[in-house]
């Protein structure tokens, strides 16, 4: 089963079609393995991103450089995950 | 709370299995009104089931289908649609809007539309969107089953690379699963209405994705929507946006309801569920009834509307 230790969810707002476009760059590179919930499309829509933790660092350079405004929203993905599956178990006892 | 002739706890996640025997309970527990239909199968051969809820046998009247799980890690979608299979079923004779709206028409409701999806979710990787199918010549898997569809095919919004989330696919209807939807609705022939559900963001959208170009119809889908959004809201305040899907979100070609659309099913509606980003795709599973509920509301709304203005 694919674990998600340490990998974190970014809400990242975008303010112009500038930044869309330094977003979009982001999200399409394909070694940083990132996992788009909510695409960058308008301006008035957080774009939410799933960071795998290898990628934490890399990500955060390139949004700071950027001057593009972000904030985490998922600290762990792993313990919403854990907690789900708890809760899962618990179910069908 | 919803009667439940065998303990199925409606405020839980299930497996694809537990789901699929509920649905033959739901059948057992109102035999005059509901069936178990098999419309087809997922790449892995899984069995695609519908519940049929019809007053009248015979020639295929005017009928609604929803939808719901066409992406797998929304697993709210899924939770929500067999809730809803339930209150479909224990409100006729008990409502007088269902009770109305299956005595004109029948519904079709798919709660799991991507069972392969739905299996991996929750075996492998719990935030799958695609389907399972093998893509030639790629280590990757799958297709995004709401790109696969004969709409503006491979156009804005959708891959062609098989590593992305929103692949199209080789070919329209590649995904056995969008295939089985097809077939099943062109046979029958008299589908007004389409309903896809998904998560998470608080939406409801019409046609179009693939263009910015206004549909004929969007000043009345505008409108129901609008209806249907304060009637979702009216239940504890969630607050939806309306519009068409390319300026609402984001352009996306091969989808569902601008199939439905532009193959003369004029109420289609897309619904992003509750979830505010806070949890992602893992809605705790004490907000499942809730969403079913407020849910419930807006689709009634637009299910009312459909039986008011057949065509």
């Amino acid at each position: 089963r694919e674990k998600f230790f340490g990998d974190q969810v970014f809400r990242i707002n975008v303010r112009n079609g500038d930044e869309i476009s330094k977003l979009s760059q982001l999200v399409n590179s394909n070694n940083l393995k990132l996992n788009v919930w909510k695409s960058p499309s308008t301006f008035n829509r957080p774009v939410d991103v799933l960071v795998p933790s290898v990628s934490l660092q890399p990500v955060k350079s390139f949004l700071t450089s950027q001057g593009l405004e972000y904030e985490v929203t998922i600290e762990d993905l792993q313990t919403l995950l854990d907690n789900e599956d708890e809760e899962m178990r618990q179910n069908e006892g | 709370q919803e009667r439940s002739s065998n303990n199925f706890n409606y405020g839980a996640y299930h497996s694809l299995e537990a789901i699929y025997h509920e649905m033959d309970n739901i059948a057992s527990d109102f035999p005059d009104l509901a069936s178990r239909v098999k419309i087809g199968h997922s790449f892995e051969n899984r069995p695609m089931y519908v519940l049929k809820f019809s007053t009248e046998e015979g020639v295929p009247r005017p009928a609604i289908w929803l939808n719901a799980g066409i992406h797998s890690r929304e697993w709210i979608s899924q939770a929500t649609a067999i809730w809803t299979a339930r209150k479909i079923a224990s409100d006729y004779q008990r409502d007088p809007a269902i009770t109305s709206i299956l005595e004109k028409m029948d519904i079709f409701l798919l709660p799991v539309a991507n069972p392969d999806g739905y299996v991996y979710t929750q075996t492998q990787n719990r935030l799958w969107r695609k389907t399972r199918s093998l893509n030639p010549g790629s280590p990757c898997f799958g297709a995004d089953p709401n790109r696969n569809w004969n709409a503006s095919f491979a156009g804005k919004g959708a891959s062609d690379d098989p590593c992305s989330e929103v692949y199209h696919g080789p070919h329209a209807n590649s995904e056995v699963e969008v295939k089985s939807v097809v077939d099943f609705i062109q046979k029958h022939g008299n589908f007004k209405c389409f309903i896809d559900l998904h998560s998470y963001s608080q939406l409801m959208m019409y046609p179009y994705g693939y263009t910015a170009k206004k549909a004929p119809d969007a000043e009345e889908l505008d409108k129901l929507a609008r209806r249907a959004a304060k009637a979702l809201a009216s239940v504890s305040g969630t607050e939806y946006q309306v519009g068409p899907t390319c300026t609402t979100v984001y352009p996306a070609s091969g989808s569902s309801i601008d199939w439905a659309y532009d193959n003369g099913i004029k109420f289609a509606f897309t619904l992003e569920l509750r979830d505010t980003g806070t949890y992602g795709f893992l809605l705790p599973a004490n907000q499942i009834i809730p969403t079913a509920e407020e849910t419930w509301l807006g689709l009634k709304t637009i299910m009312e509307h459909v039986r008011d203005n057949l065509y």
